[in-house]
């Protein structure tokens, strides 16, 4: 994997050959976990990046749930490779794996990047089938069990925010919701999108504050610092409604009801020039700053235990 | 593979909240298959939307019609996927060789 090209956009079956050979580098580090199969039968997979203990608390990453955002994913394979390299190097990076584990998803919908890939690269939803309509596939943003239906997704099936016949409705999904809860002891999610250079915490489907609102905002605040640091790119911060717009049935509204305190959503690079088709020059840059602030939040939930 | 020449993505500013609820009203047009990369939220937040060819002259008319002002965020997506489409089979071109 020193020779892989983290500069440039990958296809589904080159990010998961990264994903082995990774873990041929890497058999006492990185292991690889299939939680599940996708509408169409593909796998789906975790790289889990652990240091010993059983069930230790851990970290969620995902990446590319909104298939389109090519971004995102090229990103999760550099944390991956970034991960490998630092551990046992940066003190206080290894510091975090010492004491506990990560779980990167670098591709959560594989059908929909499959599908950008053959047939139409703006692609955002999955390829579920909706009985009774011509239009293909659920935003899996709008398709978890917290708020699920109400104001902030669509009912419309060809909608781009169609949140699905029912709650977990979509394999991809509800092979997450399995792993969190049979894994018992995540302590912080981030989940990871782009564009428009937000750190997101909950809620999204209501404006009633979250109860840790307060640290919650503080540790956007120094992780959105921290990534600045290094290209000076500015991202905002807030709670999903106040931020951006009413959302339900969003990703780290139901990890936050499930007692995953520090549950995040990024909106990386851009602001507005080329939106999700970032330029792959970009890529590395983008991965870097981000990098930083997930350091941040992890650095804080290790020394935050709950 | 779909193609998307002629698409381009408009950036709209919406004022008040009345713009915000006129631009909502477009996205419930089914028949111009409007993508809202950015939806609409809030006074002051931009609203960034892809517009297939064919809608191109009704939709500019119509967020004119209401004095809300938009900018061409992207002229043609089209040729943004071309320009990626380029840089990673050169990229696969010099990896194989």
């Amino acid at each position: 994997t020193d020779t892989f090209n983290y500069a440039t956009y990958h296809t589904l079956d080159e990010i998961y050959g990264f994903m082995d050979m990774l873990v041929a580098e890497h058999p006492n580090l990185v292991s690889k976990l299939q939680i599940g199969k996708t509408y169409e039968g593909r796998p789906i997979y975790v790289l889990k990046f652990s240091t010993g203990g059983n069930n230790r608390p851990a970290i969620w990453i995902d990446t590319g749930i909104h298939s389109r955002e090519w971004v995102t994913q090229a990103s999760g394979i550099w944390f991956a490779k970034k991960i490998t390299q630092d551990y046992g190097q940066n003190p206080a990076f290894t510091a975090i794996l010492d004491k506990m584990d990560i779980f990167l998803e670098i591709v959560t919908n594989p059908d929909g990047f499959a599908f950008t890939h053959s047939k139409n690269r703006l692609w955002r939803k999955t390829r579920s089938i909706t009985a009774g309509s011509s239009c293909v596939g659920v935003d899996p943003n709008r398709n978890w069990d917290a708020g699920f239906g109400k104001a902030g997704a669509s009912s419309n099936p060809c909608s781009e925010t169609y949140h699905g016949k029912f709650a977990n409705s979509e394999t991809e999904v509800k092979s997450i919701v399995d792993f969190v809860k049979s894994h018992g002891n995540i302590k912080a999610f981030i989940s990871i999108h782009s564009y428009s250079q937000l750190l997101l915490y909950p809620y999204g489907y209501t404006t009633d504050p979250a109860q840790d609102q307060a640290e919650l905002d503080e540790l956007a605040k120094s992780a959105v610092t921290a990534l600045a640091s290094l290209y000076g790119t500015k991202f905002k911060y807030g709670s999903i409604i106040k931020a951006i717009y009413r959302a339900s049935g969003g990703t780290i509204d139901w990890t936050y009801n499930q007692g995953i305190k520090y549950s995040y959503t990024f909106e990386l690079r851009d602001t507005g020039r080329y939106g999700f088709l970032l330029p792959a020059s970009q890529i590395v840059p983008t991965a870097q700053e981000t990098w930083l602030a997930l350091l941040t939040i992890m650095d804080h939930t290790l020394k935050h235990p709950y | 593979k779909e193609d998307f020449v002629g698409h381009q993505v408009l950036r709209i500013s919406v004022a008040d909240e009345a713009q915000v609820q006129k631009v909502t009203e477009l996205e419930d047009l089914e028949h111009l298959q409007l993508d809202f990369w950015r939806g609409p939220a809030q006074p002051g937040s931009p609203v960034d939307v892809r517009v297939p060819f064919p809608s191109l002259q009704a939709v500019k008319v119509f967020l004119e019609a209401h004095g809300i002002k938009y900018t061409i965020m992207i002229e043609d997506v089209q040729s943004l996927l071309d320009e990626e489409e380029e840089q990673m089979f050169a990229f696969q071109a010099r990896a194989a060789s």
